[in-house]
């Protein structure tokens, strides 16, 4: 079962100005990283049971916190899945959603089951290492609700991904 | 054209493709345009000086001058344009890049940064700094939030309860951002969104700044005990700041709505699908 408790008293502790500000010796900033983590874990059960059984289904539920560096391993691995988006504001909101995938094209469905439009982004990294694909679709999410989007890698000859273009500039 | 431009209906931002720096930004729908460089530049963290051996540290902000360094005069540039996202990726040096990102629909400038490890080799503490220097006449004024809560005035050099006899020309003017910073000359207003806490100011008229990382070698003897100064390599950070043209009359409207789609942005969880069905028991 899961528990908000851990995360809550985390949450209260690091509402020390040490904490918001990042004047913390390290060795308390490791404790108050600590905190957070253990904390995460029994709130993300709670989270996925509470998922469950607004959406009528037990699945593996999957948070990727690790998303601003575009890194997922459920989204990157697999060909296909789908994507709950929680929206808690009391007004409806359109967002784009970007997720790191394993190569390919993918079609991405609305709830109702309708195909949306998405890209597939390559984006560049550090020499020597492979182009990371993003997909990148527009969600639309009710007030204070969830939308489940679902995600599959489809087949195509030439799978068409958009790669940032160098400018020429002159040398400095 | 001798330009880089990225579009959407509501949002033009044009670069020099020269230096790679953003130059103007243009609202489409109220045909305003502002001219607007934004970079990022650097303050020497004090060590202490002949008027005062305060360090910077941890607690206290005080930089050896006043004028920042630039990271660099010019990024290298890649584009990226696709029908949903148009971005421009800029990558200043080795530890400071940015993508510059307008969606579809959107009525913003999206500007993610990361800036890391910070480095520290010729012994300088660094305070790292995205500047926005528009040709606005401010008249000394900017404003920044409280806690997200109500906008306070802001005037340089000025405190509204004392007669401020000022010490530190920079780390003096410079006030906590919770979630926005702007500059007005009473017609147009650019306003910048943040996604976290950080320290910002206006240090001349038309311009704007915000903290975005600091790596510093000393203690500032505030009771900490230790400089800020990750073990290792230090760290690196990624954040986004929204950046907002408007006329000072609806200028309000836009930026509570964004600042509240942002804060409390939509939370995502994954699922590989096809599950059991959930039975209450």
């Amino acid at each position: 079962s899961g528990d908000s408790a851990p995360l809550e008293e985390a949450m209260a502790v690091l509402q020390h100005h040490d904490a918001v500000s990042g004047t913390s010796r390290q060795l308390v900033a490791n404790d108050y990283a600590r905190l957070l983590a253990a904390g995460w874990r029994p709130g993300q059960v709670l989270l996925s049971n509470a998922l469950a059984r607004l959406s009528g289904s037990k699945e593996a539920f999957s948070i990727c916190p690790e998303l601003n560096i575009s890194v997922c391993p459920l989204s990157q691995t697999s060909a296909r899945f789908q994507v709950a988006i929680y929206n808690p504001l009391a007004r409806k909101v359109d967002r784009m959603v970007r997720l790191p995938v394993s190569a390919g094209a993918f079609l991405v469905k609305d709830p109702s089951g309708h195909a949306v439009p998405s890209d597939v982004l390559l984006l560049p990294q550090p020499e020597g290492q492979k182009p990371s694909p993003e997909l990148l679709f527009s969600a639309s999410v009710p007030a204070l609700g969830f939308s489940i989007y679902s995600v599959a890698r489809v087949s195509l000859q030439n799978p068409k991904a958009h790669s940032p273009e160098r400018i020429p500039q002159k040398s400095r | 054209t001798g330009v880089l431009v990225i579009q959407n209906e509501y949002i033009r931002a044009t670069f020099n493709p020269e230096t790679g720096l953003l130059m103007q930004i243009e609202d489409l729908e109220q045909k305003l345009v502002l001219p607007v460089s934004q970079a990022f530049f650097w303050y020497n963290a004090s060590t202490g000086d002949e008027r005062s051996g305060q360090p910077s540290g941890a607690y206290i902000f005080r930089p050896y001058g006043l004028k920042p360094l630039p990271v660099s005069r010019w990024a290298q540039i890649r584009v990226l344009k696709t029908p949903l996202v148009q971005e421009v990726h800029q990558n200043f040096s080795a530890w400071c890049s940015q993508v510059v990102r307008l969606y579809r629909g959107q009525r913003h400038l999206e500007l993610e940064w990361t800036v890391g490890p910070i480095p520290v080799g010729d012994k300088w503490g660094k305070e790292v700094i995205s500047r926005f220097d528009t040709p606005l006449d401010t008249k000394g004024y900017f404003y920044t939030d409280s806690n997200g809560r109500e906008i306070l005035k802001r005037r340089r050099n000025y405190r509204p309860t004392w007669k401020l006899n000022q010490t530190e020309p920079v780390a003096g003017n410079y006030y906590p951002v919770n979630t926005r910073i702007y500059i007005t000359d009473g017609k147009k207003q650019l306003t910048v969104l943040t996604d976290r806490s950080q320290g910002g100011s206006s240090l001349q008229d038309g311009s704007l700044e915000l903290m975005v990382h600091r790596r510093l070698l000393l203690d500032d003897n505030r009771g900490v005990g230790e400089p800020l100064l990750e073990e290792g390599s230090g760290s690196w950070v990624r954040g986004h700041h929204l950046v907002l043209l408007d006329a000072v009359g609806t200028a309000a409207a836009g930026h509570r709505l964004l600042a509240e789609k942002d804060v409390l942005a939509p939370q995502m969880v994954l699922a590989p699908g096809g599950g059991a069905p959930y039975q209450p028991g």
